[in-house]
């Protein structure tokens, strides 16, 4: 699974996701790259009032990305109201709902380790972005550059 | 560059063996390139940036997704991709679709195909699979093109999809699935 996430002045941020699949995977099978709401999500709210701007792409154990509805869910929880987000920082947002509501719906269904990475881009009230990474594998291949550094910094996260 | 922008990229949550660590940093660091080099021309946006990430990240054998995908049990080549604007809403996917170089590029034309406003009414596509999408891509004069199903198996991938799909037989199913799972990405 391949993803990226974007911010360009003209129309802000950008989403994207692809893959392969699993290994072995039976034919007509599709994964979270697939299905709205679970591999990738970008969303700009009306005002900061309402939240931050936000974009992410997930890799990772299809089934059960699109049962919790992954990249939709962290869209909500960073909106004031429906995700109960109050400003709080997103390392705190990527912990609640990767820990409390992702994991806990894995083992609820039997499965202990669920493998999911997640990369997010956020934008602060002060034009800043930030870039976050979560992921419960092994290892996660990243990379990010910006107009003002556009030297790519590229990382192997292990 | 004119333009103010960021870009970030990922190549997957999973298991890279160390031996191909530069490949897929050269990889990520091509793709974020590809996406700044069009900085500047009227086309420029987020929604460009990431459909030409996301589009170089398809080309690279190293990785899962386009070139190079890990095979179905059948050894075939099947791809999901999907892409979504922020500002618009708007989204776009194609799901278990064969013989697609690009499916980034095919998900961006169901995206774009969506904001057209249908003179008959008709309620456009969040996302098109199989022989459907394949159908539409031909249909779409600029977007991923076809491609021979067999061009988008590279060796690497034929060679696992062999050591793995003769241990599915094998009669220690236990010691499969735990690994499996491992070397997904």
């Amino acid at each position: 699974t391949v993803g990226a996430v974007a911010w360009h002045e003209s129309d802000g941020m950008a989403a994207g996701v692809s893959s392969g699949g699993l290994l072995l995977k039976y034919p007509g099978r599709i994964g979270e790259a697939a299905v709205f709401g679970a591999g990738c999500w970008a969303q700009e709210p009306f005002d900061a009032e309402q939240g931050t701007e936000m974009a992410c792409s997930i890799s990772g154990t299809g089934e059960y990305i699109i049962r919790a509805m992954l990249a939709r869910k962290l869209g909500e929880a960073f909106e004031k109201g429906a995700g109960n987000f109050d400003g709080d920082d997103p390392h705190e947002v990527l912990h609640r709902v990767l820990n409390d509501q992702f994991w806990r719906m894995c083992r609820g269904r039997g499965e202990p380790n669920p493998s999911v990475g997640v990369l997010l881009l956020t934008r602060e009230n002060d034009g800043r972005a930030r870039l976050w990474c979560a992921f419960t594998t092994p290892n996660m291949a990243i990379a990010y550059a910006s107009s003002k550094d556009p030297k790519v910094k590229a990382v192997i996260l292990r | 560059m004119s333009d103010n922008v960021y870009i970030a990229v990922h190549g997957g949550a999973g298991f890279h063996e160390r031996k191909y660590e530069k490949e897929i940093k050269h990889a990520l660091q091509r793709a974020c390139k590809f996406a700044l080099s069009n900085l500047g021309s009227k086309h420029s946006s987020a929604l460009t940036m990431v459909e030409d990430a996301v589009s170089s990240l398809e080309d690279d054998e190293h990785l899962n997704a386009g070139y190079g995908s890990n095979l179905t049990l059948h050894g075939t080549v099947e791809c999901d991709a999907a892409i979504m604007s922020g500002k618009s809403g708007c989204f776009g996917s194609v799901g278990a679709v064969a013989g697609i170089k690009n499916p980034i590029r095919l998900a961006r034309s169901v995206l774009d195909y969506s904001s057209i406003p249908s003179p008959i009414g008709r309620i456009p596509p969040l996302t098109l699979v199989s022989e459907g999408a394949r159908q539409f891509a031909l249909s779409q004069p600029s977007s991923a093109h076809l491609v021979s199903l067999e061009s988008l198996v590279s060796p690497k991938a034929e060679e696992r999809w062999r050591v793995w799909k003769c241990r599915v037989t094998s009669p220690d199913l236990s010691s499969l699935s735990k690994h499996l799972n491992d070397i997904q990405d």
